[in-house]
């Protein structure tokens, strides 16, 4: 553990806090894409199987459990509790078009042929685009919450704050994971538009606009 | 192997 990737998936845990913490307060889901959240849940459950047969650290172990729960309990918030707030018409991402691909390399690029490690490629690659539905129809709308947008940001800071963490690593441990590299530089690219006018409005203290 | 090393992240 190194202060990058702490403070990273401390960034994480905010985020999650944060979205609750809108849903919670505006009592709606406006904005939030109900699609985004569901890949989430099959990031962390693909992923973290190995909750069941290997016992890394308590923190390890209280963080996975954490973010399977709370990834499950805004599904129940969207789609039972906030129904009526959750807008599908606008959230129009085919999510197809993520998994499969994702499915297909998980099959070509893992780390041995089992059923856990293609699983865990494919949390990997599925975590690297998740975001995208949620980014799609924030340019459909054109304008977001700013409670969204900082959500947005914890999220993109946690996958920036893993950079240095690697590269940390690299140095320390001599070895870096090419797999968890490749998807994790690409899911931060992912940021880079939204970072531009999160630092240019939002933290200027406007509002999250996007130009027609 | 390093691989198996990292799956201590999250």
């Amino acid at each position: 553990m190194n202060i990058f990737r702490f403070f990273g998936d401390i960034s994480h845990l905010a985020s999650i806090f944060i979205l609750i913490h809108k849903i919670h307060t505006s009592r709606s889901c406006r904005g939030i894409s109900f699609k985004t959240q569901v890949l989430y849940v099959a990031v962390f459950v693909t992923r973290y199987l190995d909750l069941l047969y290997s016992w890394v650290s308590l923190y390890n172990f209280v963080m996975k459990v954490f973010f399977i729960a709370s990834s499950c309990y805004i599904l129940y918030l969207m789609k039972v509790r906030f129904r009526p707030t959750n807008d599908p018409s606008i959230d129009t991402f085919r999510v197809e078009y993520l998994v499969g691909p994702c499915a297909v390399l998980a099959l070509i690029f893992n780390y041995g042929y089992a059923v856990t490690e293609v699983l865990w490629s494919f949390s990997i690659f599925l975590e690297s685009v998740a975001i995208l539905p949620q980014l799609f129809m924030l340019q459909r709308t054109g304008e977001a919450e700013t409670i969204t947008t900082h959500y947005l940001a914890a999220l993109g800071a946690y996958r920036t704050l893993y950079i240095p963490n690697w590269i940390y690593r690299y140095f320390s441990e001599g070895y870096v994971d090419p797999i968890a590299v490749t998807a994790g530089l690409v899911q931060t690219g992912l940021y880079l538009d939204f970072f531009y006018v999160y630092f240019t409005k939002v933290l200027q203290g406007q509002k999250f606009e996007l130009p027609a | 192997a390093g691989w198996d090393i990292w799956k201590d992240e999250l």
